[in-house]
């Protein structure tokens, strides 16, 4: 519906283009974002019980917590979630691969990416088992698809020692070029593979923490000089 | 929501709080639930425009505020009550994309008013 002139006018000095619908299903907020909107909020930290000193407000365009620059933060969920097997093993019988995909079409072309971080929860075949000698090996590639850059960049490997604890990656350098702009939709490749013979896992949960800055909103520290 | 303004008195910083279930976007915003945006508002006559009441002096306005003591109406009156200081707030909200998104405002919140 079109907004009033005040509403229209206040969203627009927030920098959005539509007033949002609000989440379809009501879902928990993710604690990383609650931590950071804490940290980050002058009026809550002044009015917390972690009162930073007077006087003091954060950085503008700078995000204390991940120590980048950054006045945007999103929590994008995984768009591949409903479509993927819950086979454990694939047709040949080695761990299968998974997609991950991510709508990013809400990022502005002016906004400049500082840290992707992609945040994946695996669960074990069976609860509780202790898991390969040697841990797992975690492969992340920018997964084929229409306009995708798949096949440029070498996927990025990390060592996983447990999977009781979410499994983080940063995307910034390897499967994202660092001075890249946010591509409409990000399709992820994922392998998890145990370094001695075990049985594979399952893919719980992915979700991508994007830090950017929109330089139009940071305004400069000194008042330029005449 | 705006504090009844107390006998008036000089420019200096207003009590204002936004409330965003009142622009009807709380199913949207997970928080805050809206914010003291404040307001400036006061004469910006001598001695306010001299920042009487501790807010900062900007000369060019007491120049005028002086001016206008000495000849009121033959020139651009007295100067305004404007910010002088301001802060920032952050919103944390779904987007469209049921995404969660942190977004910081600089700017948003009025700390201090002065004669401009």
């Amino acid at each position: 519906p079109t907004l009033p002139g005040p509403a229209a006018a206040l969203l627009q000095a927030l920098g959005l283009r539509d007033a949002p619908g609000g989440a379809p299903t009501p879902r928990p907020v993710p604690p990383i974002m609650w931590r950071l909107f804490r940290r980050q909020d002058p009026q809550e930290t002044r009015a917390g019980p972690r009162r930073t000193s007077p006087g003091t407000t954060p950085r503008p365009c700078h995000v204390e917590e991940l120590g980048v620059a950054g006045n945007i933060v999103r929590h994008v969920r995984d768009r591949g979630a409903p479509a993927r097997p819950p086979e454990l093993t694939s047709a040949a019988g080695s761990c299968p691969e998974w997609t991950v995909v991510f709508d990013l079409s809400a990022v502005e072309p002016d906004e400049h990416p500082s840290r992707a971080r992609l945040e994946l929860r695996f669960a074990e075949a069976v609860a509780g088992a202790a898991g390969p000698v040697g841990g797992w090996e975690l492969s992340v590639a920018l997964a084929a698809g229409p306009g995708s850059m798949a096949g440029r960049e070498a996927p990025l490997r990390l060592a996983v020692p447990s999977l009781r604890a979410p499994v983080r990656a940063e995307l910034l350098g390897a499967a994202w070029a660092r001075n890249a702009s946010a591509p409409c939709t990000l399709r992820l490749a994922l392998a998890l593979r145990p370094r001695s013979p075990a049985t594979c896992a399952r893919l719980a949960e992915a979700a991508l923490l994007l830090v950017t800055v929109d330089p139009r909103l940071c305004h400069p520290l000194v008042r330029q000089r005449r | 929501e705006v504090a009844p303004v107390a006998g008036g008195g000089p420019c200096r910083a207003r009590r204002l709080y936004v409330s965003f279930r009142e622009v009807g976007w709380h199913h949207w915003i997970i928080a805050p639930r809206g914010f003291m945006a404040n307001y400036c508002q006061g004469p910006c006559a001598l001695p306010a425009a001299l920042g009487a009441s501790g807010s900062p002096t900007f000369n060019h306005a007491a120049l005028r505020a002086l001016m206008y003591s000495a000849a009121p109406g033959a020139h651009g009156g007295l100067p305004c009550c404007v910010p002088a200081r301001l802060s920032p707030i952050s919103v944390l909200f779904f987007d469209n994309s049921d995404n969660v998104v942190l977004r910081h405002y600089e700017d948003m919140v009025v700390d201090e008013c002065g004669c401009r």
